[in-house]
């Protein structure tokens, strides 16, 4: 289902955050939305990594993985207890 | 945990150990299910304020408060956007949209590592003593990640970014998720960062042994965590209508078996199922079981469960057999019947009975709980087992410890098997998994911590490895439970952690975000690639050669390219962190064909923090017809040995 929304993880580089953003999470949010409408963010990432994580269709994830400044869209995955 | 302590030497060496005052100046993070707070093991007699440099909350939700903290559970938060994103709105009818623990696993790692002293813990009688975490003094935060629906990558990010905001010292996790490339690992991404801020990462390396290359949780900059046994085991007998006697295992507490033999019946045998020797739910035929006792083949359902399903059945008790998947590990359960869990061997020979005599009859003696059995420690069977599957250059596990029947605290909500159906409520429960054995290393880690208080996560990990034991004390090596036979470093890493030497390592091999960097770089990672896991640009030197023989990790893994060089060379950098001294080295190999030089053999250190350099060449000689071997390399003054496993093998 090309509707289907999977999370995914943003990573972005910071170095490469335009001038005109006064604060990374506009960049953040600007990029997001530069691919869907509707996506919301789930958190933002300070310390472990520059990025976001939020919900997206197969096609979004692409299409934001080709915007400059994003590093990576990894998808989501699942841990288990040992 | 009530046995741990002196099976390590904590108790016995209570005077070596880092002052009381320095110890609560650490926090460890534990990212699981969450906890109970009421626990014991919480309590915060006689610990001082949290230390000041502390950033965290307790956060409140479904039946949690901020005064469900104290100052030793100093703080708690949870992470569920990432798992209701997914999975929809939590049902908080079923599960607590807080930091509260409705599992048990969480409350049970998190006072493994620094659970408080409580007198008189057991469970159902078993295990009796007073349980304590590693680290007594050391405070807990409680991150809540993993939900009835598993843990999910956003949130243990999410987790990992606040904990290095609240300013934890020790992270434990306790859970993993295949093998994925460092840079799609969102625990190795997140320990990454905590180990440029100085926290040390430990982390559970699975339950997926004795298969080979089964490992979570590889990154180099992580601790790596197998699991062993303790000296203490929970006899009961399988007593058999031909008069022979098996062993087994049992947390049974409950009503007892007749005194006279009981019917005895194989699943196998009651089932109109194809699986119904695995006594899965719905497969036992009642009208076949009914007031017998029913042989249960191990594997694919939960242990507990099929004693669950034998009750339901109106079994009167099980007799669970391993299968050659687990051998002779046996794991104790505290089922709902009275019930046994015999190895392998053991299961044969039972069911030998049951097929041959036209009226088999069995019953179970239950002994409790016995100590000081030998050998001990025994590499467990469901610890995972390397080689590194991502990296073959860097040997993990790095280390073991206690992982099997560990008792520890537990949640007030659910009963010790976790069965819904399970309405018994215990403060202390009895469990087995690498999720055991890693929070004894953070607690030991935090106590390592807490003695040097400027020693990077790579120096507290080296001093935890170089000072851990391979052999028993008459020199035999130790075990795999798997096979019966001698383990190997792809088993246990660098041994079995011995905390008191560690405190005391004499030398330690020192590592810095920049050289994992170098390592990466050895690895061909992409610009992009070593940015998403360092969060900065970092541009490998193309004028440089990157070896990930380099990498100044204290164990060696040696790989030889069949039909190429057969020389390879590594170089480390020891520091002294103890008194000046002369350090000389000694290397074995139990291949002959395989050469081991080192230079220089001896190396001088004339004050503390000095470094010095060496190089082992590793020589194969001819072609081997061995695919692993293995060998150590020591450096010793007389008064401290820091040693190194050696593994080789031949891609």
């Amino acid at each position: 289902d090309a509707h289907q929304r999977s999370t995914y993880i943003v990573h972005m580089a910071k170095s490469e955050m335009p001038a005109s953003f006064e604060h990374h999470s506009h960049w953040y949010d600007s990029s997001l939305k530069s691919v869907s409408d509707t996506a919301e963010m789930i958190y933002t990432y300070d310390n472990v990594i520059h990025g976001f994580s939020t919900r997206l269709t197969a096609e979004e994830a692409l299409l934001l993985g080709s915007q400059p400044g994003i590093l990576s869209v990894l998808p989501e995955l699942t841990y288990e207890l040992h | 945990t009530t046995r741990t302590p002196e099976f390590l030497g904590l108790e016995k060496s209570e005077s070596m150990s880092p002052e009381a005052n320095l110890a609560s100046e650490v926090v460890i993070g534990v990212l699981d299910t969450g906890v109970w707070p009421e626990s014991k093991s919480f309590d915060d007699s006689g610990l001082g304020p949290v230390p000041s440099s502390w950033k965290g909350a307790c956060e409140t939700g479904t039946n949690f408060t901020s005064s469900n903290c104290n100052r030793k559970l100093i703080g708690a938060r949870y992470f569920s956007k990432g798992y209701e994103a997914a999975l929809g709105p939590i049902d908080e009818s079923k599960e607590s949209k807080s930091p509260r623990d409705d599992d048990g696993h969480g409350t049970h790692t998190s006072t493994t590592a620094a659970g408080s002293l409580v007198g008189e813990a057991s469970l159902f009688g078993y295990a009796p003593g007073t349980a304590r975490g590693m680290a007594t003094h050391a405070r807990v935060a409680a991150y809540k990640v993993c939900w009835v629906g598993g843990c999910f990558s956003s949130d243990i990010l999410a987790a990992m970014d606040k904990a290095i905001d609240d300013n934890v010292n020790v992270l434990s996790m306790s859970l993993g998720g295949g093998m994925p490339d460092y840079f799609k690992d969102s625990v190795a991404i997140g320990a990454f960062s905590a180990m440029e801020k100085g926290i040390l990462v430990s982390c559970s390396a699975g339950n997926a042994g004795p298969t080979p290359s089964s490992l979570s949780n590889l990154a180099p900059w992580i601790t790596t965590v197998g699991a062993g046994t303790l000296d203490r085991d929970f006899p009961a007998y399988v007593s058999l209508g031909n008069g022979k006697n098996y062993s087994g295992v049992s947390l049974y507490r409950g009503n007892s078996l007749p005194e006279t033999l009981t019917p005895f019946i194989y699943a196998g045998n009651a089932s109109n199922s194809t699986s119904g020797n695995l006594c899965m739910m719905g497969t036992l035929a009642p009208e076949k079981v009914a007031g017998k006792i029913v042989l249960c083949d191990r594997g694919v359902n939960a242990r507990v469960q099929k004693g669950a399903v034998v009750k339901e059945a109106g079994g009167a008790g099980m007799v669970l057999a391993n299968t050659a998947a687990n051998g002779e590990e046996l794991v104790a359960d505290a089922h709902l019947l009275p019930a046994t869990s015999v190895g392998e061997r053991s299961g044969n020979a039972i069911k030998n009975y049951l097929f041959s005599d036209p009226k088999p009859t069995v019953t179970i003696l239950f002994e409790g709980t016995k100590i000081g059995v030998q050998p001990s420690p025994v590499i467990a069977a469901f610890s995972s087992r390397g080689p590194n599957s991502i990296t073959p250059e860097i040997l993990k596990p790095d280390i073991i410890a206690p992982g099997v029947n560990i008792l520890a605290g537990w949640s007030g909500g659910v009963g010790p098997t976790g069965l819904s159906i399970d309405t018994r409520r215990v403060a202390f429960n009895i469990i087995s998994g690498t999720s055991m054995s890693c929070p004894h290393v953070s607690g030991l880690a935090a106590l390592v911590k807490a003695a040097h208080l400027d020693w990077s996560p790579a120096a507290i990990r080296s001093a935890l490895m170089t000072t851990a034991y391979t052999a028993y004390k008459k020199g035999e090596s130790l075990l795999d439970v798997a096979t019966g036979k001698p383990a190997t470093p792809y088993d246990y890493g660098a041994g079995h952690v011995n905390p008191i030497a560690a405190l005391n390592p004499g030398l330690v091999y020192d590592l810095a975000a920049e050289d994992y960097l170098n390592f990466v770089c050895a690895l061909n990672y992409t610009e992009s690639q070593i940015n998403s896991l360092a969060r900065r640009k970092f541009t490998c030197d193309t004028s440089k050669k990157y070896s990930l023989n380099d990498l100044n990790y204290p164990s060696f893994s040696v790989v030889f390219s069949s039909g190429r060089s057969s020389v390879v060379k590594h170089t480390r950098t020891l520091t002294n962190v103890g008194s000046p001294g002369t350090y000389k080295v000694s290397a074995t190999s139990e291949n002959p064909s395989v050469k081991i030089s080192v230079e220089p053999d001896s190396l001088n250190f004339s004050e503390t923090n000095e470094k010095k350099a060496y190089a082992v060449t590793f020589t194969a000689t001819g072609s081997s017809s061995i695919m692993d071997s293995f060998g150590r390399l020591e450096w010793t003054d007389g008064k401290h040995t820091v040693a190194s496993p050696i593994a080789i093998t031949w891609s």
